[in-house]
C-alpha cells in the first residue's frame, strides 16, 4: 500500500529521520503466529517533524494508562516492527523490565532520545517498543547488528542516562534469533 | 553529513508551539 511521503510542514523542526508509530493488542486465547502478530499490529501514522510528533503522541493513550496485553511500537519508517524485516533479522534489542507505574514515564524518555539522535551509533537503531503485561511492563530498542558489541555498550550506556531508571534495574541484550528459538 | 541532534529539554519545549496541536 503505498502512502504519501511525510515532509516536514513549515516552520517545523524536521527529524534525522522519518518514523512510523504501530499498536498492537494481542487477542486473549489465541496463539502469537507471526500471521495473527502481522494482523494484529495496525499502523497509526508517520511523522518527519518534531511538531509532527507531538501531534500524534499528544492524542494516544499513555503505555501506564492500557489495559491487557497491548504495544506501542515506533520503528523508522519503512522497518516493520518484527524480527523478519530485513533491518532486523541480524539484530537484537535491550530490554528494560519495569514495575508497573514506570512505563509511561520511561517510554517518553526512551522516544524523545531516539527521535532526538541521543544514541550516537550512526543508522544502528531500527526502533522502540513498549510492551503492557498483567504484572510489569517492558520497554525495548532495537539495533540492526546484534554482534557489534561497541554499538549495543553504547546503546546501554545512553539508556542509563535517558532513562534514570532506579539503581537496581536489570537490563538484557537479546538477539532476534534468540528471540525466535 | 551533519546529523540532527535535539536534547529532551528542547523537544519538550517544542511540544507548546501552536503549529504542534
Amino acid at each position: 500500500t503505498k502512502r504519501k511521503a511525510v515532509v516536514p510542514g513549515a516552520g517545523e523542526h524536521p527529524l534525522q529521520y522519518n518514523y512510523t508509530f504501530w499498536y498492537s493488542r494481542r487477542t486473549p486465547g489465541r496463539p502469537a503466529s507471526t500471521q495473527s502478530y502481522e494482523q494484529n499490529i495496525k499502523q497509526i501514522g508517520s511523522f518527519a517533524s518534531v511538531e509532527q510528533f507531538w501531534r500524534f503522541y499528544s492524542h494516544m493513550i499513555r503505555p501506564g494508562d492500557l489495559t491487557g496485553h497491548s504495544d506501542f511500537h515506533l520503528f523508522k519508517e519503512g522497518i516493520k516492527p518484527m524480527w523478519e524485516d530485513d533491518a532486523n533479522k541480524s539484530g537484537g534489542k535491550w530490554i528494560i523490565r519495569l514495575r508497573k507505574g514506570l512505563a509511561s514515564r520511561c517510554w517518553e524518555n526512551l522516544i524523545l532520545a531516539m527521535l532526538g539522535e541521543q544514541f550516537m551509533v550512526g543508522e544502528e537503531i531500527c526502533g522502540a517498543v513498549v510492551s503492557v503485561r498483567f504484572q510489569e511492563d517492558i520497554i525495548s530498542i532495537w539495533n540492526k547488528t546484534a554482534s557489534d558489541q561497541a554499538t549495543t555498550a553504547r546503546i546501554r550506556d545512553t539508556l542509563r542516562r535517558v532513562l534514570n531508571l532506579p539503581p537496581n534495574t536489570i537490563m538484557e541484550y537479546k538477539t532476534h534469533t534468540d528471540s525466535i528459538k | 553529513g551533519t546529523r540532527i541532534i535535539y536534547d529532551r529539554k528542547f523537544l519538550l519545549e517544542c511540544r507548546n508551539s501552536p503549529i504542534a496541536r
